[in-house]
């Protein structure tokens, strides 16, 4: 039940999206933060078979299945998680890279990242003046069971303030910053690990910014009809 | 014919100052390729790394992270961005056949780049997150082995260090698309080159008529997590100038032990 085949029909020099029907998984092995239990993934191939050319263009992940909600708790003011269900009790780490001279290799990573789990940690925020992770480090964040919380590149001291004052609308190119994050979401997003997007350090970004940023990252409108759908069939499933 | 899918070009790579290569991107990669030797401007280059992890790779400059070294490493702010700025050079291998195509991938360089391949011209834009890809099929022989030359510029604003506190140095930085620790915080010296460079992996990826790009797969759960679904939803480029009839096939496994997987 987990193989499937659909044709699809490209004009020629164009693109085009295409959406497989849902694969349907009974019980599969989820995915949890460290210390709650296993970090099952699946691979999840997809390739592209052209009539008179063969194989064309194949493509793989380590997908692991978890649903995580946070909300911000009126009562404390703290971001509450849950993962699966369960409640998370967060212990994490700052984390900005592990060498400024980003030779980034995945054995660097898998020995940083499992030091973190190690620990019993099982989240690391990705700060606003840092870098967006790379895939690498978001894989072993995945096989060790830690969250991330990964900002975007707004920082207090690039906003209108420090000394001498810095510049107040972020960076001077709006376009690029939503390019660049728009290109890092897609980069990232299969992750099961990435737990949450951050706009900027302990702030929020220009207004304008904000609001693509919020704009783009919403569940889509697809996925919230057929969870409604479904919901509303529940009894009738054998 | 050229396998389908990555190569990853992590060796092989050689750098140089700009101001001291007195070639142009078209020369280096067509009638002047460079290489090492003991009166050679070019040494070996850490891909992916920033120009000043190639430069403590060659003892050019001691590394910055023992003692007070990183002082004695002059600053973008006072040597200005042409210090920085880095010539870098590879050759790789190809054979494709006629319906086949090839992209050179960068997945991060910072700042920007100037790409040229056999004599050809690319523009790589600003942007220290975002990835180029880059169908150069048009450009590259089988006869031979492909040159490339990759011009790196440093951010466009990488601002100047203040004698005494540190802390976002003078916020330059934060113009720029880039990571911005390195002006330094309180907690980092700043970094000399704000690292420029290509920072992040590079790759040749053969396909055929037809390319997939960025699948999301995406899952929904139902009666306490007993009934879940797949959704995977992703772009396809149909490069050729004919209609493209594809067989599209997603296929998920998990490994029981060993190397048995169950479909």
């Amino acid at each position: 039940e987990h193989l499937q085949t659909e044709h699809v029909s490209i004009p020629a020099g164009s693109k085009l999206q295409h959406s497989f029907n849902e694969l349907f998984f009974y019980k599969p092995n989820l995915w949890w933060p460290n210390g709650m239990g296993k970090q099952s993934l699946y691979n999840v191939v997809v390739t592209v078979d052209v009539k008179g050319n063969g194989e064309s263009d194949s493509w793989s992940h380590l997908y692991g299945f978890r649903q995580l909600v946070s909300h911000i708790d009126t009562a404390t003011g703290g971001r509450l998680f849950k993962v699966n269900g369960q409640p998370v009790f967060i212990r994490g780490g700052n984390w900005i890279l592990s060498d400024a001279l980003l030779r980034l290799t995945k054995k660097r990573y898998q020995t940083d990242i499992k030091f973190h789990a190690d620990m019993n940690f099982n989240m690391m925020r990705c700060w606003a003046g840092g870098l967006a992770e790379r895939p690498e480090f978001y894989h072993y964040c995945d096989v060790y069971g830690i969250l991330v919380w990964q900002e975007f590149w707004i920082t207090g001291d690039v906003d209108g303030r420090g000394i001498p004052v810095s510049n107040p609308n972020g960076p001077l190119d709006h376009p690029l910053f939503l390019f660049c994050a728009r290109d890092t979401v897609k980069l990232l997003r299969n992750h099961c690990s990435l737990a949450l997007w951050v706009g900027g350090n302990e702030q929020v970004p220009p207004e304008d910014l904000n609001a693509d940023l919020k704009n783009d990252l919403k569940l889509n409108p697809y996925y919230e009809n057929i969870q409604n759908e479904n919901n509303k069939s529940a009894e009738n499933f054998s | 014919m050229a396998a389908i899918g990555k190569t990853i070009l992590d060796s092989g790579w050689i750098a140089a100052r700009s101001t001291v290569v007195p070639f142009n991107g078209v020369q280096l990669t067509t009638t002047n390729s460079p290489s090492l030797g003991p009166d050679s401007p070019w040494m070996e280059a850490v891909i992916p790394g920033t120009v000043l992890a190639t430069l403590v790779k060659n003892n050019v400059i001691p590394d910055p992270f023992y003692g007070l070294e990183n002082d004695s490493i002059i600053d973008i702010g006072d040597s200005g961005r042409e210090f920085y700025t880095f010539w870098f050079f590879t050759t790789f291998q190809s054979n494709l056949s006629g319906s086949q195509h090839l992209d050179l991938n960068f997945r991060a360089i910072n700042y920007s780049a100037d790409l040229y391949i056999n004599g050809h011209y690319k523009a790589l834009p600003k942007g220290m997150f975002r990835r180029h890809s880059v169908d150069v099929t048009d450009f590259v022989r089988s006869d031979g082995p492909n040159l490339v030359a990759v011009l790196v510029h440093p951010p466009d604003h990488p601002g100047k260090i203040p004698p005494e506190n540190y802390q976002g140095g003078d916020h330059e930085i934060g113009k720029d698309v880039a990571t911005q620790y390195v002006e330094g915080w309180d907690w980092m010296c700043p970094i000399r080159d704000r690292n420029t460079g290509i920072w992040d992996e590079v790759s040749i990826s053969v396909t055929g008529p037809v390319k997939i790009i960025d699948p999301h797969l995406v899952s929904t759960f139902f009666d306490n997590y007993k009934r879940v679904y797949l959704y995977c939803t992703t772009e396809l480029e149909n490069r050729s100038n004919q209609v493209a009839e594809c067989s599209l096939t997603i296929q998920v496994t998990t490994e029981l032990e060993g190397n048995t997987c169950m479909v």
